[in-house]
């Protein structure tokens, strides 16, 4: 199984 | 004052169908450089910048900046109501909590103008680091919006592998497994048939299906798309907005639990 990891896991608040 | 006028509208409307799926709300930060958009979908797995620059507009005029925050539905209810060879413009005042849209027709005769509310939406921006991708694919739009389709009739993950010989989609699910492969294309009598592959190193990443069928949802804007891979960072998959900007998607890949 594969589990979809959040976007904010690869891009900072700027 | 915020003014923007578009001759070629249905550009706007395309726009509009490119994220209504993935978003519901949305803030434009206008500026003097043009208009921006950046948010993430409900569930925090992508996120969609669309850049509008001044210059592509045929009229252009932002005395302050003004962030308008959008319900995306009204607005796509809204350019729904003009005609795909309508010129659009967009008209705020400072400090507005509305924003007007004028509908004309190429001929002028029919006019119509439309307001509609704008809402305070309180919306985290990302800072997306400038990344040298290890490969950058570039497919014809349709091809890839087809890709996507057929595969995910197999399973709700489809797999890109990016190596010198080209590029490979695959899924597999419970009826079986699926192979769709592009090779570099040699020779083409128009760009957008074009298949280019630029390659550092060769990528293979796992994507959610559900996602890339809604970012497809931009293939009437460009002929073509550029799929951007790394390892273990967000697929960009970007289209561009006539002569005017462009939008980019960022999908992080999935993981092996």
């Amino acid at each position: 199984m594969s589990k979809q990891p959040s976007i904010f896991k690869f891009f900072s608040k700027s | 004052m915020f003014e923007a006028r578009l001759v070629q509208g249905s550009l706007l409307k395309k726009v509009l169908d490119a994220i209504k799926e993935l978003l519901n709300e949305a803030s434009w930060d206008c500026a003097d450089s043009g208009i921006q958009l950046q948010a993430m979908d409900n569930s925090h797995v992508s996120l969609v910048s669309v850049n509008l620059r001044a210059e592509g507009f045929d009229k252009y005029r932002c005395d302050r900046n003004l962030i308008m925050g959008m319900d995306l539905t009204s607005m796509s209810k809204i350019l729904k109501c003009a005609a795909n060879d309508d010129i659009i413009t967009m008209k705020a005042q400072d400090n507005a909590d509305t924003v007007t849209f004028i509908f004309e027709s190429p001929s002028q005769e029919k006019v119509s103008d439309y307001e509609m509310k704008l809402m305070n939406l309180d919306q985290d921006h990302l800072g997306i680091p400038e990344t040298d991708y290890a490969c950058v694919i570039k497919l014809p739009s349709g091809e890839f919006a087809r890709i996507c389709r057929d595969l995910s009739n197999f399973g709700e993950s489809i797999v890109i592998a990016c190596s010198k010989e080209g590029v490979k989609f695959s899924a597999a699910g419970d009826i079986g497994t699926g192979n769709i492969k592009l090779a570099q294309t040699s020779s083409v009598d128009k760009e957008e048939e074009a298949v280019i592959i630029e390659m550092q190193e060769p990528v293979t990443l796992t994507f959610a299906c559900r996602y890339l069928n809604m970012f497809t949802k931009a293939t009437p804007l460009s002929p073509q798309v550029s799929l951007s891979m790394s390892p273990d960072v967000p697929l960009v998959v970007e289209y561009s907005i006539g002569d005017i900007g462009q939008i980019q998607y960022f999908l992080a890949p999935k993981i092996d639990d």
